[in-house]
């Protein structure tokens, strides 16, 4: 018997248009820590990773660990049906192949349950080394949706390169070519508006625009977003899901041939 | 030329 219910039901809308442009299908866990889904796109070019802690759940019931597996579509069309207000509660019960979404308005007025059949996925869990990264930016998550959507409409890739200077963004293409530097900045009214630079060493590191702007799509759970760099490691780019959890988002640098 | 890598070139299956 698995229920799971999340008083801040937005914060599960906007985790589905987070993924769902990067994977189709994806097996979400249930375990005692909580609800996570380890998922690749198709090309095995970027993974993502997400985590909501039980803790963060109002009442959070998992009896024993379950794998379900679901088209991401199919479930971003279930929880559009939920209003920005609700409580989304999930069920399952124990060998259905079905899902239930609950969704209760705020005032108890409105309850709707939603069923969606479940699916097999076959999929590999990948081990992430814990690691230490050369660089690490933290700045406000909407300024980096704006770098890759701009640069995006002159080039395919994107060469981030932290120095004691800043932290640089690169393209080139065919019309052109453009520079962001974006400098450690902490002299600002809200903490959220800061770009807070941690350097142990230079790195520059080369990633394809399409796959950033994809993650971008989680712009909206956090106003900050930290991006994780090492040489010869994915970067991995991590928003917050309220005090709840994270998506991370790990992309294969392109390398020299 | 820059070649795309995987992720699975860094992270192994468990």
């Amino acid at each position: 018997m698995l229920e799971l219910r999340l008083v801040q039901g937005s914060l599960l809308k906007k985790v589905l248009e987070a993924i769902k442009e990067l994977v189709t299908d994806a097996n979400f866990d249930c375990s005692a820590t909580g609800f996570s889904l380890q998922a690749m796109d198709s090309s095995h070019v970027a993974l993502v990773a997400l985590l909501l802690r039980s803790e963060g759940f109002e009442h959070y019931r998992c009896d024993r660990n379950l794998s379900m597996g679901m088209n991401l579509n199919n479930v971003s069309k279930m929880l559009r049906c939920a209003g920005n207000d609700d409580i989304i509660t999930l069920k399952a019960d124990d060998g259905s192949d079905t899902v239930t979404f609950m969704f209760e308005s705020p005032n108890q007025d409105k309850i709707a349950d939603f069923e969606m059949k479940l699916m097999d996925i076959d999929s590999e869990h990948l081990g992430i080394p814990e690691a230490e990264y050369h660089a690490i930016v933290k700045m406000p998550s909407a300024e980096f949706a704006r770098i890759c959507k701009d640069l995006s409409s002159i080039g395919d890739t994107v060469v981030i390169s932290v120095t004691k200077e800043g932290v640089k963004f690169s393209t080139r293409g065919d019309i052109g070519n453009a520079n962001i530097v974006c400098r450690q900045n902490t002299t600002v009214d809200k903490p959220e508006e800061a770009t807070i630079i941690e350097m142990q060493e230079p790195v520059s590191l080369t990633f394809a625009l399409r796959y950033m702007n994809s993650f971008t799509k989680a712009t909206p759970l956090s106003n900050t977003v930290t991006i994780s760099l090492s040489s010869e490691l994915p970067v991995v780019v991590e928003y917050k899901v309220a005090d709840m959890g994270y998506i991370r988002f790990y992309l294969a640098p392109k390398i020299e041939d | 030329g820059c070649k795309q890598s995987t992720i699975t070139k860094y992270f192994g299956k468990v």
